[in-house]
């Protein structure tokens, strides 16, 4: 795992609770309001369930710590989207909060449903953006979350060892959390 | 009488996507001068692979040189390829890969636990 330079973090006090928004302009259509925040849910819980950290999404865009949009070419921050593939997201290190994605991408949720060739997994590009907002940055390890590259029609959105001894060496580690669970899990995934 | 056999033919739909034209670059390796490279070289910039030689004032030459193959190893390394230092196949593909759009190496620091 990796940090961005100085090992940014949020630092909130000793009970964290960030808020997230959606932008109200910037979003897709093509998959429904609902279903983009049961995945962001998701993404956020899997973080959450590592790091003392709660995660709660709020109406109030400008004010959101985490700040999620869907954004096309030059969209103001000095890192333009390039068009289909190529780079599908950023977001920046603590505690900027901006997630951008591009909006140019086929964004899917279930691959039964898109059939596109080019389609990308939503859920897997959430959970690796918001270990950027947390402070990591890309990791070597090929199976790891925050691994830079994901091919289309591809998930990848169980956190793995690298990631979580990442992120808990910024935050700590969530009191219920049980190093043996992910373990088991990444024994069976091996097998 | 022979009949006609069916063609299949299939259509590869990645040819408009950003990097597809990467691919000519492959089997590139130290000393080739091909047309185009300094894209390439932008895109090793762009990630913090690379940066911009003071003899190069604002442009990337299309020659690769030592600096940019010092780019492939250091790519390589990091993306856990196998490191020639050439532009293969494998490195290549990597390379187009849609990714996330954070630099892999710039203002980050890497930690091991010990």
């Amino acid at each position: 795992f990796a940090y961005f330079y100085g090992r940014p973090r949020w630092d909130r006090g000793s009970s964290m609770t960030l808020t997230y928004a959606f932008s109200p302009t910037d979003m897709i259509d093509y998959i429904s309001l609902p279903e983009i925040k049961t995945v962001f849910k998701r993404s956020f819980s899997r973080w959450a369930s590592v790091i003392p950290v709660n995660f709660t999404e709020i109406d109030d865009y400008p004010s959101a710590n985490i700040k999620i949009g869907f954004f096309k070419g030059d969209h103001g921050d000095g890192q333009p989207f390039d068009g289909v593939l190529g780079v599908l997201a950023h977001a920046f290190s603590p505690e900027n909060g901006r997630f951008h994605l591009d909006e140019d991408e086929t964004w899917a949720i279930d691959f039964e449903k898109v059939k596109s060739k080019k389609a990308i997994d939503l859920e897997s590009v959430a959970t690796h953006e918001i270990g950027h907002i947390l402070g990591l940055a890309h990791s070597s390890i090929k199976e790891a979350v925050m691994y830079p590259s994901l091919k289309p029609r591809s998930k990848k959105v169980n956190l793995k060892l690298d990631d979580v001894e990442g992120v808990q060496a910024l935050y700590g580690s969530n009191p219920n959390f049980k190093y043996s669970s992910l373990l088991a899990y990444e024994n069976s995934y091996n097998k | 009488r022979i009949t006609p056999g069916q063609v299949t033919v299939i259509t590869i739909d990645d040819q408009n996507a950003t990097w597809y034209n990467f691919t000519r670059f492959k089997d590139a390796e130290k000393g080739c001068h091909i047309s185009g490279m300094s894209e390439l070289k932008k895109y090793f910039q762009r990630f913090g692979y690379l940066s911009i030689p003071n003899n190069q004032k604002d442009n990337f030459t299309d020659v690769f040189d030592a600096q940019f193959e010092s780019a492939v190893i250091l790519y390589q390394q990091k993306f856990g390829l196998p490191v020639t230092g050439k532009l293969d196949s494998e490195t290549i593909s990597t390379i187009m890969s849609p990714r996330c759009g954070v630099s892999d190496t710039e203002s980050t620091i890497h930690a091991m636990k010990h």
